[in-house]
């Protein structure tokens, strides 16, 4: 563990309890993507398939059970619970995300690590994870005043994935065979998805504005 | 014993 992976791991904490509290205090979702907070969960679900046969460490258990945990339960509350679904944008949030897991499936069928369900579902988990932002990306680009919470739910989130970008770095020259191109790419991409938010974000923050992304 | 690395990160 070293101080970036750990400041990653944080900023994702964060960034889920950010989203956590805006949905449970206000009961509202206004401006959150089903689609996005559903291919979070599909990530995790398919990323830590492994929680109970290789034990890692406590923190890596914890933490793979809060993310679980979460990204279920916003899901659970943006379709189920009666106030907070209410406030979900229905007719802005059409982003087909079907035509985001079938590439990322097809391309981990192809490029993994090795040929074994466990890896394929890994690989798959960190292609979808480099693209599940963009129903939320795109629902921001449509919803003209993005709020506070929302912003900041998505900076974070993007944030995490640039901490873990130094992390690679420093493991790739501190440990020998630390090698993993298939997380390199994906998380590359990933935060390049958020690199015109950031712009925007920085931008409004600077002037003191209201975040607001160019239609 | 399966000579996989496990995957250490989140």
């Amino acid at each position: 563990m070293n101080i970036f992976r750990l400041a990653g791991d944080m900023t994702h904490l964060m960034s889920v309890l950010v989203l956590l509290l805006k949905i449970h205090t206000i009961k509202s979702c206004a401006g959150i993507s089903l689609k996005t907070q559903e291919l979070y969960a599909l990530v995790f679900a398919t990323r830590y398939l492994d929680i109970f046969t290789d034990f890692i460490s406590v923190y890596n258990t914890i933490m793979k059970l809060i993310f679980l945990g979460s990204s279920f339960s916003i899901v659970w509350y943006m379709r189920r619970h009666k106030l907070v679904r209410r406030s979900y944008d229905k007719e802005q949030d059409t982003f087909r995300h079907f035509f985001l897991v079938l590439p990322c499936l097809l391309l981990a069928l192809v490029m993994n690590e090795k040929f074994t369900f466990k890896e394929v579902m890994w690989a798959f988990s960190l292609y979808l994870e480099a693209v599940a932002i963009l129903p939320q990306l795109v629902l921001l680009q449509r919803t003209k005043n993005i709020d506070n919470l929302t912003g900041q739910y998505v900076f974070l989130l993007g944030a995490y994935r640039a901490f873990y970008i130094f992390n690679w770095i420093y493991r790739y020259f501190t440990e020998p065979h630390y090698v993993h191109w298939i997380t390199w790419i994906s998380g590359l991409v990933q935060t390049l998805l958020y690199a015109d938010f950031f712009y925007y974000y920085f931008n409004s923050w600077k002037n003191n504005v209201k975040l607001h992304l160019p239609a | 014993e399966d000579n996989e690395t496990p995957h250490d990160e989140l």
